[in-house]
């Protein structure tokens, strides 16, 4: 998985 | 996005105008822990380096922005402009154990990216930021009462965020077990305080430990 799909909340 | 992780970031922001005011109004940073200020503003920087790598949406970047800018704006006013009103003997608290705690575990469960490591210690570190702030309040033993709105709307949010993890993981199947963890803990550690919050400040009263 990509960094933008892993943590997309902040 | 849902309505509880939009209400959650939302009591995240008004947290932060919250003590903005409280300072700039009572022209004072007095019961406020730098120490839990620095650690928030450690959180926010490293968690979001992801600014210069992945773009989520405008509403993801503009909140982060916000909160770094912020969080790094409200340490000035606190050891620059407010400085006198600041009383470090009250903010005693050893943060050097949050941090070496925090990154060790990063460094334990993470996979070596370096990213990753950095995003998995701001999330531990978040959980226990708040430790000096309640530290300090419990040797006081009160609070204005503007201070306990800030307090309010800080642990709101994550305990927001809790519900919003449930329903990404009903909804998507959305599992990020690191976060649900450390947001268990963060909110936890708020318990105390919601309930003396709930008893004595929204019944009119002053916060004061019993």
């Amino acid at each position: 998985t990509s960094a933008k799909e892993k943590h997309d909340e902040l | 996005m849902n309505i509880f992780r939009l209400v959650a970031d939302l009591m995240h922001l008004a947290s932060i105008f919250i003590l903005l005011l409280k300072i700039q109004k009572t022209r004072s940073c007095s019961g406020i822990s730098f120490k839990s200020q620095l650690l928030y503003s450690i959180v926010f920087v490293t968690r979001y380096l992801d600014l210069f790598t992945a773009f989520i949406s405008l509403y993801n970047t503009s909140m982060k922005i916000f909160f770094i800018a912020t969080s790094i704006y409200i340490l000035y006013l606190m050891k620059f402009k407010f400085r006198a009103t600041y009383d470090p003997n009250l903010d005693t608290f050893r943060v050097e154990f949050l941090l070496g705690g925090s990154l060790l575990l990063a460094l334990i469960f993470s996979d070596f990216v370096l990213m990753e490591i950095l995003w998995q210690f701001s999330i531990y570190l978040e959980s226990v930021a708040i430790l000096p702030q309640l530290f300090m309040l419990s040797r006081t033993g009160e609070a204005e009462t503007i201070t306990t709105h800030y307090l309010f709307a800080l642990g709101g949010y994550r305990a927001l965020y809790l519900i919003n993890w449930l329903w990404r993981f009903v909804t998507e199947s959305h599992v990020d077990k690191i976060s649900w963890i450390a947001g268990a803990v963060q909110t936890a550690l708020y318990s105390d305080f919601f309930y003396i919050y709930y008893t004595k400040v929204l019944h009119g009263k002053k916060f004061e430990l019993p």
